[in-house]
């Protein structure tokens, strides 16, 4: 069987809330590495990782390895009546159909079950091979997230270049075009406001806005978010889970036909 | 004309 206790039962609904427009079914992979989960979007362009390390439960078991069908509309309709202060438990017995979430108010006065029916997918694993990017910049993820929408108001696809001058985020429409430019910024009070620009190589690639903007919902997760690029590879948008591990997005480039 | 590529391009399957 697997049981899990989370203290901080709001970073799982804040998941939820970030992948369940993206990915409509997936399998949550649990083992004894923690609770993870990989799925495309249903146009194969988008890919979502997750991983919660069991080091990050109050309580982990999982007896043995195990694949859990969801079907993330449901479950996020069951997480979202759990409180934000709530303890969430995940409860499944090996080989069974259901899964059980439990929620505890932290002042233990209401507890609550829901169960949820497990579903059989069929999913295809991608090999993501560790890269090398040729630039990596990490800045606050609000911003990033205002950039995004700022930009799919004007046109449809972002291009995202790294100089050594700073990130450029450029978009052109019917209407006209704009450029935002974030020049490296470490001088500030808290390490989370600050945009750092790793640069091996100068890299520019152009994205679908419409991803970027989804992938923003996870913007509650983390204070900041790092845009790893290379020309060969798709880019990929890491918003980190505190102490726990980490919600990632791996998107295709569009490319001159 | 830009065309939207395929992570099957990129990553292979497991």
């Amino acid at each position: 069987m697997l049981e899990f206790r989370l203290v901080q039962g709001s970073l799982l609904k804040k998941v939820m809330e970030a992948i369940k427009d993206l990915v409509t079914d997936a399998n949550f992979e649990c083992s004894s590495t923690g609770f993870s989960l990989q799925a495309m979007d249903s146009s194969h362009v988008a890919l979502v990782a997750l991983l919660l390390r069991s080091e990050g439960f109050e309580h982990y078991r999982c007896d043995r390895n195990l694949s859990m069908g969801m079907n993330l509309n449901n479950m996020s309709k069951m997480l979202k009546c759990a409180g934000n202060d709530d303890i969430i438990t995940i409860k499944a017995d090996d080989g069974g159909d259901i899964v059980t979430f439990m929620f505890e108010s932290p002042s233990q006065d209401k507890i609550s079950d829901f169960e949820m029916k497990l579903m059989d997918i069929s999913s295809e694993q991608l090999g993501i091979p560790e890269s090398e990017y040729q630039s990596i910049v990490r800045m606050p993820a609000a911003e990033f997230q205002r950039i995004c929408k700022d930009l799919s108001s004007i046109g449809d696809t972002v291009i995202i270049s790294v100089t050594k001058e700073g990130v450029k985020f450029s978009t052109r429409g019917d209407i006209g075009s704009a450029n935002i430019v974030c020049r490296q910024n470490t001088s500030v009070d808290k390490p989370e406001e600050a945009t750092v620009i790793e640069m091996k190589e100068p890299v520019s690639l152009t994205f679908a806005l419409r991803y970027m903007n989804s992938f923003t919902k996870a913007t509650p997760l983390s204070n900041s978010v790092s845009l790893s690029m290379s020309s060969d590879l798709p880019l990929v948008v890491e918003y980190k889970i505190a102490d726990m591990g980490y919600l990632r997005f791996y998107l295709a480039p569009k490319i001159e036909d | 004309e830009i065309f939207q590529t395929s992570l099957e391009d990129f990553f292979t399957n497991k």
